[in-house]
């Protein structure tokens, strides 16, 4: 049983489209995973196709048992990718934090109490360094780490590889980063290359094999509240999908 | 004399881009611009060519009255174009903000003291609505909020609107929206055209007529610090934010 954050400081870099359709693809290979929203924004509860009239409870209650977890899990139109929501209340954490300690471990204390109905579960964290992104380090056994094949994303590798080891030191040594995830690659241009080269060569940690191609089917899907893999089966970002899901279930088992 | 924000929530629309090269394009108008970069990622200050070494006085000290506005603002390539750096400070108001009323006022209270040397002031937000963000928007008399031409950003645009209502009802009752400027624009795809047409018959607010096209160009002018109509001089890219520049000086002078 192993949870994952999905986080970036870097806003835009595929963080929600890599947990919804990671999390799709590994529920494929038969595994039973739970993914939590843990951005005010709610995309990734969008995308699932999460109703906005049916989100009474959502992580934000969780954390501050104001509800149980059989309450705010949802299922989802996959029979073993369940989902816990994001809702507006998950502002406050933002703008006034609960203060002290326990503030950092509020999610830790959910996932700890059902992990063990789970196979995986997969956290999609907010563009920023806040105490909603922090709850999910602190959760997290491992990391996921999407960078577009870009310039900025590639700056802001350096910061969250300084987040990661301050982590570590601090709040949760057995934080790994499980890989890098090249993407939005855009095999045209000259600077997807160089920026995919420069990360293989530089970066000092794993980097997954597959990387994410850039295509518009991806973008597409979650209008229609579905994985890339359920509204365009078989395209090369499907497949893409489902190979980096093989090489996450790898990497977690060879631990 | 104006004070804009770029702002939404929504990560990676485009909001440091439309930063550097617009205050660039307004700044080629004739027009005397400051670029403020309030975002702790500091890419504005990279895309703008600022060295990571020559940013010991930031936004952060200045706001915290740590230096004087002399120290902290830098010229860049371009005479009409001055610039703010943004620093790892930043991060605090973030993870421990300041208490009280005054935190809100921090940065309204560098741009009253700097505003009547510039024609215009830039500030390119973080992708939260977090205390820097929140400044900004005390700060700012007009938004402009960048969109991608895509679902997330889309539904981000709704969030967004909300929060201005909140701004103009508590904090700064003149806070009009410039416009929605929409980025990254794919003519080849019918995605961006359907985002497009709902964007300019549902927005009930102004959206600027010009476009920005999605174009690698934009991406790599960001690594040589430069902006795009100086990377990729008379680039449809360019042209579009020279365009934009007009719009805008044209929108701020009928008020
Ligand atoms: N492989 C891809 N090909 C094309 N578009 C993509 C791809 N992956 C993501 N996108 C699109 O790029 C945009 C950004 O992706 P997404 O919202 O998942 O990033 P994020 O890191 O979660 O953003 P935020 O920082 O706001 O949370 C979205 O509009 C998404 O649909
Ligand atoms: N018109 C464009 N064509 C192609 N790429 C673009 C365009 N505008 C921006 N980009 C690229 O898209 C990515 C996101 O843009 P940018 O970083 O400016 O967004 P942002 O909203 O400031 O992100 P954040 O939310 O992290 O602050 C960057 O890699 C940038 O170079
Ligand atoms: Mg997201
Ligand atoms: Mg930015």
């Amino acid at each position: 049983m192993t949870v994952i954050a999905v986080a970036n400081e870097k806003g835009g870099v595929g963080k929600t489209t890599t947990c919804i359709n990671l999390a799709s693809a590994l529920a494929s290979l038969g595994k039973n995973v739970l993914l939590i929203d843990m951005d005010p924004q709610a995309h990734a509860s969008n995308g699932l196709g999460i109703p906005e009239n049916d989100r009474a409870f959502t992580i934000a209650e969780l954390m501050m048992e104001q509800c149980d977890p059989g309450e705010a899990i949802r299922v989802t139109s996959q029979p073993e990718l369940s989902a816990v929501p994001a809702g507006q209340k998950l502002v406050g954490f933002e703008l006034s934090p609960p203060a002290g300690a326990e503030s950092r471990n509020l999610l830790k204390r959910v996932t700890d109490g059902c992990r063990r109905n789970y196979d995986l579960i997969l956290l999609d964290a907010p563009p920023s360094l806040s105490l909603l992104t922090i709850n999910c380090l602190v959760a997290a056994d491992s990391l996921i780490i999407p960078v577009q094949a870009e310039y900025f994303a590639m700056a802001a590798l350096v910061r969250m590889v300084q987040l990661v080891e301050m982590m570590r030191r601090n709040y949760n040594p057995d934080l790994k980063v499980l890989g890098v995830l090249i993407t939005m690659f855009d095999r045209r241009t000259r600077l997807a290359h160089e920026v995919e080269s420069e990360i293989r060569n530089n970066f000092q940690g794993p980097v997954f094999r597959t990387r994410i191609p850039r295509s518009v089917r991806v973008a597409e899907a979650p209008s229609f509240g579905m994985p890339v893999s359920q509204y365009a089966v078989g395209s090369p970002a499907a497949l893409a999908y489902q190979l980096l899901a093989r090489e996450v279930a790898q990497a977690i088992k060879s631990g």
